[in-house]
C-alpha cells in the first residue's frame, strides 16, 4: 500500500485546490521558508484523523481553514483527501484504491468519508488500525521534534512498541 | 497480546542496536524495559505496563544519559529508533519534516543511504533543505508562495534547482 | 529605572519592527505591554509590572497568532528580536549556536548581512553548519574529535574546508 | 571590550587544555556532529557564572567535568578562563585585560577568580551586570533554542528589554 495523491482545498495556506501525485519510493518537498511545506505534513495527519494539537499546529477546527489574506477573503470550509493504493488489499475493503476525505467548516463541524460515503471518525481510525497506518504513528516526524522520542517518559514510549506489533 | 509486545520489542531493540551502530560507525545503543516509578500511595497497580528506556553509547565515549548528546547524536538516535520500528514493521507511509537539519555532510550521508533501502517498503516524504536529501529523491515537488500567501505546487527535476551552495 | 525601562523598550520595539521587515521584505512586527493575567483571588498587586506580547505579520499574510508562523519564519523572527536588542544596547560579546538551522538559502544571505552590520559594535561566536555563513567569517575554528573522545580546536583558512555542496 | 581569548581543561569533552583567540569581528565555529562546538558556548556561558540547567546541559557540578573515555580516564577538575579586554574600560576595573576564571570539582565545589584572585560569584555577576555582560543575557543563543523567546510567557520577557535598559 502506499499513498498515490494528496488533493488539499482551504486547508491552511492551500487556498486553491492542488494535487499531489506519489510514487512508491523517496518524494523530496522542497521550497522557500514560510512557503507550505509543513502544511502537506499537517495535511495528511489531519486526514488520518489527527485532532487538533502541537503536532499540526492547530488549536482548534477553524485554524486549519484557510484564513485569508491581503489579496484573498477568507474561506469557510477545508478539504483533504489522502487516495491510497490498494492493490495487495492491505485495507479490508474490496476496492483497489481507497479514499479518505476529511471536510471541516467554520462551524467546528468535521466530516468523514471513505470512498465517498459518509462514516465517523471511529471508522477512519478501526480503517487505519487493521492496515497498520497508526494516527500518531512512529512514521510521521513533525518539524523540530524529531529527537522527541528522547524527551519522552519511558511509559508514553511504549505506545511506539505497541503500534509496531 | 503480551506475547506480541515482547516479540516486536525484542525484534526492535536488535535493529535499533544495528542502525545505531552504522550510524555512528560503532557504539552500542539499546533499549531497555522499566518498571513505573511507583508512588507511595499507590496500589499496587496490576495492569500497568513497564515503560521503555533508551541507552545510547556512541563510539569512545562515556554517556551519563542522553541529554549529554550533542543536537546531531539526539537526532541520528531518534532516526535510529525511527528506521528500527519501520523495518520490524513497515508503515506504508512515512513523513518526515527537516528531520536531517542538525546533521553535518557525513551523517546526511548515512541518513540517506539508509532511507534509500527502506524505501523499498515504505514510501516517503521528505520536507528537507539538504542538497544531498534532495538529490536522493526519485520525485521533487516545489512549494512556492506568491504575493497573494497561498500555497501551489509543482512537480520539480533536479536540474531545475539552483545549483545552490 | 522605569523610565529607562519605557525608554529602551521603545527603542527596541522601532528597532525590531525595521529588522523584521529587512528580513521579511515587508510586513510588520511589534511589542506592546500587556497587563498581567489577574486571577479573581489576586490582590490588586502593584507591582507586577506588564510583560511583553510579540505580534508578527510576514508580508500579506494574516498570522493569527505566532503559532501559526513556519519554522523558518520563527527563527527570523526571534534573531530580529535579538539584533533589536543588539542594536540598543550593544553587547561585547554575542555566542549563536545553529540559529541558522532552520533557514533557507536567502535567508541565511539575510541573516548574514545583518551580522556584518552588527559585529562593528559586538563580537560574534556563530556556531554553523551553513556554508554562507561560513564564508562571513573574520576567523574559523575547526572542532574535532579523535578516537579517544577528547576535543581539540584548530583555526582554519576558507581554502581548509572541504568544497562541500 | 570583546573576547579576546578562552581557555578551556577539563570541561565537558575538553579533556586536554585548548586555547581559543578571537578577534573583534565575526568568528564561526564548524566540526562534525558531537565534536564539541556547543560545548564551547556551555563554556563561555558557564564561566559568566551560570547555574548548572538546561541552558548548558548539565544537571549538577560534576556534569561539566570530563567524565572519561574509553582512551582516557575521567578528570577531577574543569576550568574554564574568558579573558576579555578591556582597553575602554567597560568594566570598572584599572587593567586593560580582565580575566575571569571559573573552577569546579567532583566534590562540588565552585571557585571563581578575578585576574587571578579568589572573589566570590557575587564579585563576578556584579562585575559583568556593571559592563552590560549579563550571564541570562539575550546575546547566548542555546542549539534548538533559537525561537524560545516567543515561546516565553510575557511577564519572562520583560527580563530581555530590562537588560538591555
Ligand atoms: N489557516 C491558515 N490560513 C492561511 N494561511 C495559513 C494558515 N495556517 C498556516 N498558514 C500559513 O502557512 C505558513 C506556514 O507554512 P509551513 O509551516 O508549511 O511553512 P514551511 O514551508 O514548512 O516553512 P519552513 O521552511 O520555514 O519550515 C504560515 O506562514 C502561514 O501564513
Ligand atoms: N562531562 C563530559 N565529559 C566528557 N564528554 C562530555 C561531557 N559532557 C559532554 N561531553 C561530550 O560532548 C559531546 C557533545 O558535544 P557538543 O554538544 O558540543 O557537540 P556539537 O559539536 O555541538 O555537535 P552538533 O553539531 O551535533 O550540535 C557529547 O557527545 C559528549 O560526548
Ligand atoms: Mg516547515
Ligand atoms: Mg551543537
Amino acid at each position: 500500500m502506499h499513498l498515490r495523491r494528496l488533493d488539499v482545498q482551504g486547508f491552511k495556506a492551500f487556498a486553491e485546490r492542488q494535487t499531489f501525485e506519489f510514487g512508491t519510493g523517496i518524494t523530496v518537498v522542497v521550497g522557500p521558508n514560510g512557503s507550505g511545506k509543513s502544511n502537506i505534513h499537517d495535511a495528511i495527519r489531519w486526514a488520518l484523523g489527527e485532532q487538533a494539537g502541537r503536532q499540526i499546529r492547530a488549536r482548534k477546527t477553524e485554524d486549519v481553514i484557510f484564513s485569508g489574506s491581503d489579496q484573498r477573503r477568507q474561506l469557510g470550509t477545508a478539504e483533504v483527501t489522502i487516495t491510497l493504493d490498494n492493490s495487495e488489499r492491505w485495507m479490508p475493503i474490496d476496492y483497489r484504491e481507497v479514499s479518505v476525505t476529511r471536510r471541516a467548516h467554520r462551524s467546528g463541524e468535521n466530516e468523514y468519508l471513505i470512498n465517498g460515503q459518509r462514516v465517523r471518525l471511529a471508522d477512519v481510525h478501526d480503517l487505519f488500525r487493521r492496515a497498520h497506518v497508526g494516527q500518531n504513528s512512529y512514521a510521521m516526524m513533525s518539524q523540530g521534534l524529531v529527537d522527541e522520542v528522547l524527551a519522552m517518559r519511558p511509559q508514553e514510549r511504549r505506545g511506539l512498541i505497541e503500534e509496531a506489533a | 497480546i503480551r506475547e506480541r509486545f515482547d516479540q516486536t520489542f525484542a525484534e526492535v531493540n536488535v535493529a535499533f542496536t544495528e542502525y545505531f551502530s552504522r550510524f555512528f560507525g560503532g557504539g552500542t545503543a539499546s533499549l531497555s524495559l522499566v518498571e513505573p516509578p511507583r508512588d507511595e500511595d499507590d496500589e499496587v497497580d496490576e495492569d500497568s505496563d513497564p515503560g521503555i528506556e533508551i541507552s545510547a553509547q556512541p563510539p569512545g565515549k562515556r554517556i551519563a544519559s542522553l541529554n549529554v548528546l550533542s543536537g546531531g547524536e539526539r537526532a541520528l538516535t531518534s532516526v535510529a529508533l525511527l528506521f528500527a520500528l519501520l523495518s520490524v514493521n513497515p508503515a506504508p507511509v512515512c513523513v518526515l519534516d527537516e528531520v536531517d537539519a542538525a546533521l553535518d555532510e557525513a551523517n546526511v550521508g548515512r541518513f540517506v543511504d539508509t532511507l534509500r533501502e527502506l524505501c523499498e517498503h515504505s514510501q516517503f516524504i521528505v520536507v528537507s533543505h539538504n542538497r544531498r536529501t534532495i538529490e536522493a529523491a526519485d520525485a521533487i515537488y516545489g512549494v512556492s508562495m506568491a504575493e497573494d500567501s497561498v500555497s501551489r505546487v509543482l512537480s520539480l527535476k533536479l536540474a531545475d534547482l539552483p545549483q545552490a551552495s
